[in-house]
């Protein structure tokens, strides 16, 4: 039998164009309001 | 400037960006989040390094990439998950 833990491949259908897109926005977003400070 | 976005118990007055965040996030697995999280922070920080951040101010940017991405899964209410702990990296020089 298998190991008693199995691993989500949670990258492998990571794009980084697709993959979260609002994510990536957002935090895009709040880095670069945060400019001064 | 009212953006509680991290107040658990107030109404769900986000910003459109960060409630579709939060729906994509909810989509992932709960172990799936934080790797995927930070697999999106790597490729905003490219986005940002293409737009000529450079030196101290590029660190600083990356800094707030991975501190917002650390606290979204909190934000969104992501079961099973509080927060991503992500790892320092070590960037190169910027010069």
């Amino acid at each position: 039998p298998a190991g008693p833990f199995r691993i989500p491949k949670c990258r492998k259908e990571f794009q980084q164009a697709q993959h979260l897109k609002a994510c990536q926005q957002w935090l895009h977003k709040q880095a670069m309001q945060s400019g001064s400070g | 400037f009212e953006d509680d976005m991290e107040n658990p118990q107030g109404p769900q007055q986000r910003p459109p960006l960060l409630q579709q965040c939060c729906n994509e996030l909810h989509q992932e697995e709960p172990l799936c989040v934080c790797p995927t999280l930070k697999g999106a922070s790597k490729a905003v920080k490219q986005q940002v390094r293409q737009q000529g951040q450079q030196g101290q101010q590029m660190q600083q940017v990356v800094s707030r990439i991975y501190e917002t991405a650390t606290h979204l899964p909190r934000v969104c209410k992501i079961p099973q998950v509080s927060i991503c702990p992500f790892q320092k990296t070590t960037p190169g020089p910027y010069y």
